[in-house]
């Protein structure tokens, strides 16, 4: 579980990265 | 490690949890960096927990060692590819307040001192594992501000 969570977690970093 | 960055850290954390707490400390106003995290944060912080929540449900938070447990394992995962951006620095701060969330709503009393602990942790991973990118990339005066500050 943490491990998807980690995952999901650096997509979403990234899109928000890009976002702004 | 750096010290200096280390408590900048922290203090850029206990703003944070105290925001998401709603228990500002009388008497002090957050830093332009603070109000900057603090603002990108809350915009993305109800996406996070919805995309979050099916895992993070199962998972039992009622401790603060469980709660630094579970921030180690998971930022160990986010940060393995070696990436480092501001966004993912974000959610750093995210998933700590996310977990402060878990543990008050599993009745743990979140004292001064739980909190400080908190902070540390979220302190300490930053520092490790982003401490060199974010000073290579303009530090949070010059980089982070650059980023997020809305203008």
């Amino acid at each position: 579980i943490m491990e998807r969570v980690g995952r999901q977690l650096a997509f979403i970093g990234d899109d928000i990265n890009q976002r702004y | 490690m750096d010290d200096g960055v280390f408590w900048s850290v922290r203090a850029l954390a206990e703003d944070y949890l105290d925001g998401i707490l709603r228990t500002p400390r009388p008497g002090t106003a957050p830093s332009r960096t603070s109000q900057a995290l603090q603002n990108v944060a809350a915009s993305v912080q109800g996406e996070v927990e919805g995309a979050l929540k099916p895992h993070l449900d199962s998972l039992d938070v009622g401790s603060v060692g469980a709660a630094r447990g579970i921030f180690s394992h998971v930022l160990a995962k986010e940060f393995e590819d070696g990436v480092v951006n501001w966004g993912r620095v974000v959610t750093v701060f995210v998933l700590g307040g996310i977990l402060t969330k878990k543990l008050q709503g599993s009745g743990v009393p979140l004292t001064r001192e739980t909190r400080e602990e908190i902070s540390s942790f979220i302190a300490e991973f930053t520092t490790h594992h982003a401490g060199e990118w974010i000073r290579q990339n303009g530090g949070w005066e010059n980089g982070f501000l650059n980023k997020f500050e809305q203008k």
